[in-house]
C-alpha cells in the first residue's frame, strides 16, 4: 500500500533478476535519483519493474541502462499528465470574504490566544484548518491539529493525517503542493492568502475541483517552537482555468 | 533482499 499511496519505490536484486516496483504517478524526484543511484550500484542487467497503475502490470528489461530510460519516460508521462492540476493565485483580502482571515490574522501575532483563534477557525471558517508543526530535528512539517470542515476525508484517512508529515495527504501530489505552501510561508515568515483551483484525486474516487481562498500564516512561537497554521473558504467564484 | 526507497530517496529495510 505505501507504494500505491505514497510514491516510495521496492527494490530487490535477486538471483533471477533486479526487481523494481514503482508507482510513476507518485514518485518524488529524490526517490528516483535514489533509484537510479540503486540501479548504478547493482551487478545483473535483467530488470523486472512492476508498475501501478489501477493495478500492477511488469515489465522486463534486458539492461539496467534500457530500465533506467523506461522509468524515466513512465514518471515523465505521468507528471505531464499532472501539470496545472494545482493552480493559485494571490488573493485580495477585500475580495475573499475577508472578515474571518483579518481576524485570524490580528489573532495570530505575539498575544495570540488560542481560545479566541479557535472561536475564528469555527465559526468564520467551518472549521476548515491544519495546524502544523516545523520538527527541528528532521526539518518536517508534522500535522498536529486539523479541523473537521474538510470534505473528502474518510474518518481513517483524517486519522493517518495527523501527527504525520503534511505531504503525506491521501494525494500524495496534492499534499507536496500543500507543504511548498507551508514551506514558502516559513521562508519568508509573511502570511500567504490566495486563491486555489486544485483538481484532488481522493484514492477511491474521481479527480474532483476544489476552489477554496486559503490563508496559510505562522503563529507566535512559545518554547522556540515554529508553528504554521493554514485555513481556508470555499468559494464557488473561483476559476483559474 | 528487498529494499524501500522512500521520497526523501533514503534506501530503507523491508
Amino acid at each position: 500500500p505505501i507504494l500505491e499511496t505514497r510514491g516510495w519505490i521496492l527494490v530487490e536484486n535477486s538471483a533471477i533478476a533486479l526487481k523494481i516496483d514503482i508507482n510513476p504517478a507518485l514518485v518524488s524526484e529524490k526517490a528516483l535519483c535514489g533509484l537510479i543511484y540503486w540501479l548504478a550500484d547493482q551487478e545483473g542487467e535483467r530488470v523486472i519493474i512492476g508498475v501501478c497503475d489501477d493495478g500492477w502490470s511488469h515489465e522486463v528489461l534486458p539492461s539496467r541502462r534500457l530500465a533506467q530510460r523506461r522509468i524515466v519516460e513512465l514518471v515523465s508521462a505521468c507528471r505531464r499528465n499532472r501539470d496545472g492540476r494545482f493552480l493559485a493565485s494571490s488573493a485580495e483580502l477585500a475580495a475573499a470574504r475577508a472578515a474571518p482571515f483579518r481576524a485570524l490574522i490580528a489573532e495570530c501575532g505575539p498575544t495570540a490566544d488560542r481560545g479566541r483563534i479557535a472561536d475564528i477557525l469555527r465559526n468564520g471558517l467551518a472549521d476548515r484548518y491544519t495546524a502544523v508543526r516545523l520538527d527541528p530535528g528532521s526539518g518536517e512539517l508534522i500535522v498536529e491539529g486539523m479541523g473537521e470542515g474538510y470534505r473528502g476525508y474518510a474518518a481513517g484517512q483524517r486519522a493517518s493525517i495527523l501527527n504525520g508529515r503534511v505531504e503525506d495527504q491521501p494525494d500524495y501530489d496534492y499534499g507536496r503542493w500543500v507543504g511548498d505552501g507551508f514551506r514558502q510561508v516559513l521562508k519568508q515568515g509573511t502570511p500567504l492568502l490566495e486563491d486555489v483551483d486544485a483538481i484532488i484525486n481522493w484514492p477511491g474516487a474521481e479527480p474532483r475541483r476544489h476552489l477554496y481562498t486559503r490563508l496559510v500564516l505562522p503563529i507566535a512561537r512559545k518554547k522556540g517552537e515554529t508553528w504554521l497554521l493554514s485555513a481556508s473558504l470555499e468559494r464557488s467564484d473561483i476559476d483559474l482555468r | 533482499e528487498s529494499l524501500l526507497i522512500d521520497d526523501e530517496g533514503r534506501l530503507r529495510k523491508y
